[in-house]
C-alpha cells in the first residue's frame, strides 16, 4: 500500500483546509521554526489512531483543534483524512474489496469524535486494525518524530528495551 | 515469547551490524543483552566502535556518531519488517556533510520498498527529495503548504523558492 | 537567601522577556514559580507566546521555537552576570535560518563584554566568525587542529577549506 | 580577562599536543561527526577543576587521557594549559600580581594529579578559586555543552530550578 494523499483541516495550525499529495520515492517537507511541519506528522499519527496527547504534543486532546491567532477565532473541528491505495488483497473483513481507502478522523470541542473509512462511520479500532493488516501498524520504526532518536539514545536500557520491542 | 523475540532480536543484530558499518565505511556496533540469563526482561545496551575508535558504550561517542547509530538501529529495525510508508522529522539535524551523504545512500535504498516522507532543514536532503514542498505562515499562527523549488542564488548558497503555480 | 534568589530571579524574568521578544520579534515570554508560597525550592516552569500564537508551556512549541527559547533564557543569565569568556557547543543546531541571523545579532552585541568559543556546523554562523579553526582526523582516532578559512565551490555551496601556511 | 591560549596533550583524542590560540570576539570551531571538538570543550571543563565524570562524558577519570587507536598506544598522561590574560586587579591572594596565568591540569594513568598555576603547584581548589574570582566561576552560562539546550527543555521544573540557580 502507499499514502496519496493527507487533507487537513482544522487540526493544529492548518485552520485552513490543506492538501498533502505524496508520490513514490521521497517526499520533503520543509520550512521556518515553528510553520507546521511537524504538526503534519502528528496529523498523520493523529488519523491512525493515537490516542497519547504526549505523543501528539499536547496536554489534552481538545488541544489538537486550531486554537485561534491574532487574526482569526479557535475553530470547533478537526479533522484529518488519509487517502492510501493500493491496498487489495492487503485487508481483512469487510473494506477487503476497495482499491483505494480513505481514513478520517474528526473531532469536535465538544468533546465528540467520529471516525470514518471510505465514509462509513466505524469505531476507532477499526482504523487500528487496519493498520496493522497493511504493516504500518509497527509504530516504533514508521514514524520517527522530532525527538525520537534523542529519546533512543537518552533511555535507560530497559526504556531501550520497550523501544526495540515496539520497532521490530 | 521467548523464542519470538530472541529470533527478531538476532536478526535485528546482525542487520544493525551491517547498517553500522555502511554507515560509518567501517568499525563495529552490537547490541547487548544486559542480562543474557533473562533475555524476556533485560535491559539492552548499545555499543559502538567508529573506525580507528575504541568501542564504547553508544553514550560516550560524539553528538553525531551518536545520531548516526541511533538512525543506523532504527533503519536496521525498518529492514528487518518494513512498513509501506516512513515517516522522518529531522532525523539528520546533527549530522555532518559526509555522514548525510551516507545516510541518504542508505535511505534511497530503503525507498525500493517503501515511501519516505521526511522533514528537515538540510540543503543536501532536499536535495535527493522527488517531490519537495515548503510549509509557511505568512499569516502568524495559520500554516499554508506551497510547492517549492532549489534555486542557487549565487553567493554561495541555495535557496527555497516557491514553485511556479 | 530567599532576597537574593528573588531578586536575581526577578533580574532574569525581565531580561528573559526582553531577550525573547527579540530573538522572536515580539510575542512574549516569562518564567514562572510554581509554588509562589514557596519561592525558595518552587519549581520553575517556562512559557512562551512566539508572536501571533497561544501562550504555552515551552514543551508544547516547535523544535526551534524551544531551542530559541532556551537560548534566550541562558543569554539572559549571561547577560546579567556577563562571564568574560563562554564557550557554546553547537547550540544553533536546530534554528532555521532567520532565527540563526537573529541569534548571531545578539551573539555580536554580547561580544562587547565576552568572548566567545563557538562550535558549529553552521555556514552562516561560520561566517560570523573572527577566527575560525578546524579539527580533523586524517589518522583515524587522532584529533588535529587547523586554521581554515569559507570559500564558495561554485556549485551553490560554501566549503570550508584548511587557510594557507 | 580573557582567554589567550589552551594547550593540550593526551587529552582525549588529542594524542599529539595541540593549541587554540584565542582571539578578542568570536572564534568558531568547526570538523566532521566525531573528530574532536567537543574534547576542547572537555578539557577547557577539566582544566578549570571540573570534577563529574559524566559532564565529561566519561565512565572514569582515566578516560580523559588518551586511550589509544589503531595505529598509536595509549598514553599514560593527559595535560590541558589554559592562559588567560588581563588578570590584574581581579584575583585575590598569592596570584593577583600576575598579569598573565597558565593554569595547568595533569592525571597520570597511576592515578596521580598535579595542578599548578604559573609552574606553582597547587590544589584543585586554588583552581576553582580563582575563577571564582574573575566571574568565570558561573558555571551554569558560562559552558553550554552539547544537548545542555535540550536538557533545560526536557528538565523538570525542579531540575530546571536548579539549572536556573546554578547559572544565575
Ligand atoms: N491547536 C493549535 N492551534 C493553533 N496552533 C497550534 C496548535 N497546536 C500547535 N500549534 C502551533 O503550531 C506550531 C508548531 O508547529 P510545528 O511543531 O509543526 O513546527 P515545525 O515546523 O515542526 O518547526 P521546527 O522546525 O521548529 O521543528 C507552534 O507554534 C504551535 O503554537
Ligand atoms: N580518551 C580518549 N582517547 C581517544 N579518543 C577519545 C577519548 N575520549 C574520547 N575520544 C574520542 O573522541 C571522539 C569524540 O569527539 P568529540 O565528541 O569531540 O566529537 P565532535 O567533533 O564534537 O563531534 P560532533 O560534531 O559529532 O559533536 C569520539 O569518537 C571518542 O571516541
Ligand atoms: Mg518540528
Ligand atoms: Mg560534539
Amino acid at each position: 500500500m502507499y499514502l496519496k494523499k493527507l487533507e487537513m483541516l482544522g487540526f493544529k495550525s492548518f485552520a485552513e483546509s490543506m492538501v498533502v499529495t505524496f508520490q513514490p520515492g521521497i517526499t520533503a517537507i520543509v520550512g521556518p521554526n515553528g510553520c507546521g511541519k511537524s504538526n503534519i506528522v502528528d496529523a498523520i499519527l493523529w488519523v491512525l489512531g493515537e490516542q497519547s496527547t504526549k505523543s501528539l504534543r499536547s496536554d489534552r486532546m481538545e488541544d489538537v483543534i486550531f486554537n485561534g491567532s491574532e487574526t482569526r477565532r479557535p475553530l470547533n473541528l478537526s479533522e484529518a483524512i488519509l487517502t492510501v491505495g493500493d491496498v487489495s488483497g492487503e485487508i481483512a473483513g469487510q473494506f477487503g474489496d476497495f482499491e483505494e481507502i480513505a481514513i478520517s478522523r474528526r473531532l469536535f470541542r465538544t468533546g465528540e469524535s467520529e471516525y470514518l473509512i471510505n465514509k462509513i462511520p466505524c469505531r476507532l479500532k477499526d482504523i487500528r486494525d487496519l493498520l496493522i493488516d497493511t504493516g504500518a501498524g509497527h509504530k516504533g520504526h514508521t514514524i520517527i518524530e522530532q525527538g525520537k532518536v534523542d529519546q533512543l539514545l537518552n533511555a535507560s536500557p530497559l526504556e531501550r528495551r520497550e523501544l526495540i520491542e515496539e520497532t521490530a | 515469547t521467548k523464542e519470538m523475540f530472541l529470533s527478531t532480536y538476532t536478526a535485528l543484530r546482525e542487520k544493525f551490524k551491517q547498517v553500522f558499518r555502511e554507515f560509518f565505511e567501517g568499525g563495529q556496533a552490537d547490541l547487548v543483552l544486559l542480562d543474557e540469563n533473562n533475555a524476556l526482561e533485560s535491559g539492552i545496551e548499545i555499543v559502538a566502535q567508529p573506525p580507528g575508535k575504541r568501542l564504547k558504550s553508544i553514550t560516550l561517542l560524539s553528538g553525531g556518531e551518536k545520531a548516526l547509530t541511533a538512525i543506523a538501529l532504527l533503519f536496521s529495525s525498518f529492514l528487518i519488517h518494513p512498513s509501506p510508508f516512513c515517516v522522518l522529522d529531522e532525523i539528520d539535524a546533527p549530522l555532518d556533510e559526509e555522514n548525510i551523504r551516507r545516510f541518504l545512500k542508505v535511505l534511497r535504498r530503503m525507498t525500493d520498498h517503501s515511501q519516505f516522507l521526511i522533514i528537515t532543514h538540510n540543503k543536501r536532503t532536499m536535495e535527493h527529495a522527488d517531490l519537495l514542498y515548503g510549509v509557511t505562515m505568512e499569516e502568524a499562527g495559520v500554516s499554508k503548504l506551497v510547492s517549492v523549488k532549489l534555486e542557487s542564488n549565487g553567493n554561495g548558497h541555495t535557496a527555497v523558492k516557491p514553485a511556479a503555480i
